[in-house]
């Protein structure tokens, strides 16, 4: 990727960074589309061998043999006996039997986490820079899971399996579907087993956002990671013919526009369908579009379609203007014309001209790319929201990392758009989704991971969790696009990703298989439910209280009895947590900020002194409600240890139910 | 009544998943168990992957009834239905 190295702070300090040959140690497996291997990401110049750890294998199949693999990309494998038995045998003309990318996505999330350094990366002269992966000395294995048709669950569990017996280091998937029980989901299931072997395993918390409720990946083994903005922004102006500019987004590169004011009408006038707004296939009237720019609504078929739609028809350009569900949140895209996306409040003015003046006119100015943007990060709308569906007391996502407008590595089977008419090829595509976030995270755990071999995955992701900010510099919150407003964790989790920060965290929230199975007992699984969900027996206790909160996670969901319910005005329980000293002796002293007077939080003892590495200390926090909320409230506090140097952050969200 | 019948015949996808420690001794491998466990329901259905490191089982395609009479066999923990995941 090109500006989220310097986003996230890896270009400065490199005395910080991991020893090279101990990051090219980790192996970072991707399940995805596959992978690209001609990718200028991929090349593997001052790389040593393939780490001996390495057990897997490079397959052959459709344009692709066992030379494509190199020792950057180590390994690739693919997985179709499910989606072959589903859907029947795949048709090669359309989509390669092999682990050859035909996508672009797997390309793209396993350059973002590990692709090697390239200059003057750029898609269209945009976002042009130098690019390179998170952990560019660590080697990447691709595993192709995701097909035409969809990525099936028991290809999923087969390509989990080799990863573990291949023995990558980090498992990045940026893929989810539903919110089933942990024991009923094979990518938890796959998780946990991944888990218990020592691998790191993130992923992408879902594109469901802004609703609440709608996370993906929600497992308490598993990294879960949302989006949010970086500080780019490729501009293109909307100029109306009343003279007044509204500022929009785009990557078009092609033919200009007419030096000119256009004529500039509303799909949804411009069509016989009652969601001709939508610019949706054949819905727009071609003598009422033609050599004009229409304006589309955001929504059910994709952004890129709609251009492609709108020219179809004859039209010149398009804005697209966001609706309620998008707010002010701007995705580029490689549109096929001239084309620029705005946000909710600008395309409703931008409307209310089409509507009012009889003779609209327009033209987009395009004005390439642009850094420094602030604020930044801000939450991405499409991001998906806690509370977590499933174990309400669990806070998810986890932390939120780059997502929006990243520049990667591509598929050279496909456009930049994915559209098949699209017939431009690229190296390099900028597109945005969760998807772009969590091989960022799984990236920069492999960082984590090559400085901290002996760390498991639990401490791997508390570095990354307790060291993630949730203010900018000038101490305001982090923003969320959708609303324009703070965001909460429930958005963002324990905040945006530090990896410098997370290379020396100072203290850690360390767990176990074991743990995790206790977590299982508390949910009050069965015997069969447990052993589905970890492949071996675990016999919970009888004689044990088990609950979710003695979790020992890096952050809190307290849930609370909303009004008229029982247990107002109550402590509810002591929660414990362990924190292991992973930094020199010294001493740590709490702080807690609230934003609830209802809630009372005592930590106790508030000073932890550590006199050695590896020590570990408990401390329990008590949450005393003073009175309640209706149900469905929520509100936020923050608990932080620090010794001065360290700052170790934990985010709490209350939630009345 | 064809169509009834027809739906009773669509095979999907599914997920075994083995109690490996509830294995009879008169097995000497589990493959054989599972194989012996599968065709205990259908003399047709094939294994399409065996799983030994992220759950003991395997995935095969069978019809609902089969499904259901194979999680009521000893040594089956659940027979879950394959998901379709999607790209984020």
């Amino acid at each position: 990727t090109t500006r989220t190295p310097q986003f996230l702070g890896l270009d400065k300090n490199p005395a910080l960074l991991p020893e090279s040959n101990s990051e090219s140690d980790v192996i970072i497996g991707v399940l995805d589309t596959g992978v690209w291997p001609e990718s200028k990401s991929f090349d593997d110049t001052g790389l040593g061998p393939i780490p001996s750890s390495w057990k897997g294998d490079c397959e052959s199949g459709t344009n692709f043999t066992a030379s494509n693999c190199n020792r950057k990309l180590i390994g690739a494998r693919y997985f179709s006996k499910g989606y072959e038995g589903t859907l029947g045998p795949i048709d090669t003309s359309k989509e390669s039997r092999s682990p050859r990318d035909d996508d672009g996505h797997g390309t793209h999330t396993s350059t973002t986490a590990a692709g090697s350094v390239v200059n003057d990366a750029n898609l269209f002269d945009y976002a042009k820079g130098t690019a390179r992966g998170m952990a560019t000395r660590a080697r990447v294995a691709a595993y192709k899971v995701c097909w035409l048709g969809g990525c099936f669950s028991s290809d999923i569990l087969a390509a989990m399996e080799k990863a573990i017996e291949d023995n990558v280091n980090v498992i990045s998937m940026s893929l989810g579907g539903g919110m089933s029980d942990y024991y009923r989901d094979s990518v938890a299931i796959g998780a946990f087993s991944a888990m218990e072997k020592g691998i790191f395993v993130s992923c992408s918390a879902g594109n469901a956002g802004p609703s609440s409720y709608s996370l993906s990946n929600q497992a308490p083994w598993i990294t879960t990671v949302g989006a949010g903005t970086i500080d780019r922004d490729f501009p293109a102006y909307v100029s109306l013919g009343n003279g007044k500019n509204f500022s929009g987004v785009s990557l078009y590169k092609g033919n200009s526009l007419p030096g000119k004011l256009l004529p500039f009408v509303y799909a949804g006038n411009a069509s016989n369908a009652t969601n001709g707004n939508l610019c949706m296939i054949g819905t727009l009237i071609p003598q009422k579009v033609a050599g004009k720019i229409v304006l589309c609504d955001r929504g059910v078929n994709s952004r890129v379609q709609k251009g492609s739609v709108a020219k179809d028809a004859g039209a010149l350009g398009m804005v697209l203007a966001n609706t309620a569900a998008n707010g002010e949140e701007l995705v580029a895209d490689a549109h096929l014309l001239p084309a620029t996306a705005v946000g909710e409040k600008n395309g409703d003015i931008i409307k209310s001209y089409l509507f009012a003046d009889p003779n609209p006119t327009v033209t987009i100015l395009f004005e390439g790319t642009k850094v420094g943007i602030e604020p930044s990060p801000v939450v991405a709308a499409f991001s998906s929201r806690g509370p977590n569906s499933i174990t309400q007391e669990i806070l998810k996502p986890d932390v939120i990392a780059p997502g929006v407008n990243i520049l990667a590595g591509w598929s050279e089977n496909v456009g930049p758009t994915g559209l098949s008419i699209d017939d431009r090829r690229v190296g390099f595509n900028i597109i945005s989704g969760t998807s772009m976030s969590c091989p960022h995270v799984s990236g920069l755990a492999a960082l984590v991971k090559a400085e901290h071999q002996d760390w498991s995955p639990a401490a791997i992701r508390s570095a990354l969790m307790t060291t993630a900010y949730t203010a900018y510099k000038n101490g305001q919150k982090l923003l969320d696009v959708s609303t324009g407003k703070p965001a909460t964790p429930f958005d963002y989790g324990s905040g945006h990703v530090d990896p410098i920060a997370a290379l020396d965290p100072g203290l850690v929230y360390d767990l176990t298989a074991d743990d995790y199975l206790n977590f299982a007992c508390a949910l009050k699984y069965s015997a069969a439910q447990i052993t589905s969900l970890a492949g071996r027996n675990f016999t919970c206790d009888a004689s044990k209280t088990y609950s979710v909160t003695d979790l020992n996670y890096p952050s809190f969901s307290v849930v609370l009895a909303g009004t008229g319910s029982v247990g107002n005005g109550s402590t509810v329980p002591k929660y414990t947590r362990t924190v292991t000293n992973v930094g020199s002796p010294g001493t740590y002293k709490v702080s807690i900020s609230s934003e609830s007077p209802l809630v009372k939080i005592r930590v106790e003892p508030e000073s932890l002194s550590f006199s050695a590495n590896n020590e570990k200390k408990s401390y329990t926090v008590t949450f005393t409600t003073a009175g309640s909320l209706p149900s469905n409230s929520n509100s936020f506090a923050r608990l932080e240890w620090t010794d001065g140097k360290h700052t170790v952050g934990s985010p709490i969200a209350f939630s009345w139910t | 009544a064809a169509v009834v019948k027809s739906k009773e015949q669509q095979r999907w996808t599914y997920i075994v998943h083995m109690a490996k420690s509830e294995m009879p001794a008169s097995f000497e491998h589990h493959l054989h168990w599972y194989d012996s466990s599968l065709k205990s329901v259908s003399d047709s259905a094939e294994m399409i992957y065996t799983y030994d490191n992220v759950i003991h089982g395997f995935s095969t395609r069978l019809t609902a009834k089969q499904a259901q009479l194979l999680e009521s066999q000893p040594g089956i923990l659940s027979v879950l239905p394959e998901l379709k995941y999607e790209l984020h």
